[in-house]
């Protein structure tokens, strides 16, 4: 269940550099 | 929204941002990006400070719907000449009140908004080495006035 955990934490810390991103117009 | 202890070292850039909500939205705005890019390096991973990360972000981009016609939203280098401005200005005047001998909480406020505010630069790239002295002068200056004034001492 920790891999579980980590893995739900590391993709929505990929959907928050995308939506950074995208506020910048980086992408 | 509390803010967590991992993100504190964000906290004065979140005030700033606040006190300037109503009376420069360009500056509210790239202090939130300035504190969403930097607390993102700091904590991103527990779940207080997702939390707390996902609502900043959720207000930076209804912040940029609402503010989008004006040029220093929508481009960044007009956003870094309108940051870079407000924060020399706000030197300055601390500076001169230093110069004159006029020493108040209002100039060692100055003083260290500027200094956050050189902070904020560095979401456009790295700072110049002059920005980089400019912050560190202010900042001196913000802790040696208050040190003085908390102390009933006369700045030198």
């Amino acid at each position: 269940s920790s891999t579980l955990a980590s893995s739900v934490a590391s993709s929505e810390q990929d959907e928050l550099s995308q939506r950074l991103s995208r506020l910048r117009g980086q992408v | 929204m509390a803010l967590p202890a991992q993100l504190k070292p964000i906290q004065h850039h979140l005030r700033t941002a606040q006190e300037h909500e109503k009376r420069d939205p360009v500056v509210a705005y790239y202090c939130r990006l300035y504190a969403m890019q930097t607390g993102m390096k700091l904590d991103s991973k527990t779940p207080e400070c997702r939390k707390f990360l996902i609502k900043l972000m959720d207000q930076l981009e209804s912040m940029k719907k609402e503010l989008g016609d004006n040029d220093s939203i929508s481009q960044e280098v007009v956003g870094n000449a309108h940051i870079e401005n407000y924060a020399l200005k706000m030197f300055l005047y601390a500076d001169n009140e230093d110069r004159a001998g006029r020493f108040h909480k209002n100039m060692i406020k100055s003083f260290y908004s500027a200094s956050l505010l050189l902070d904020v630069l560095s979401v456009f790239g790295e700072l110049s080495e002059e920005n980089i002295q400019h912050r560190k002068y202010a900042r001196w200056k913000a802790t040696y006035i208050h040190n003085c004034l908390k102390n009933g001492e006369t700045p030198q």
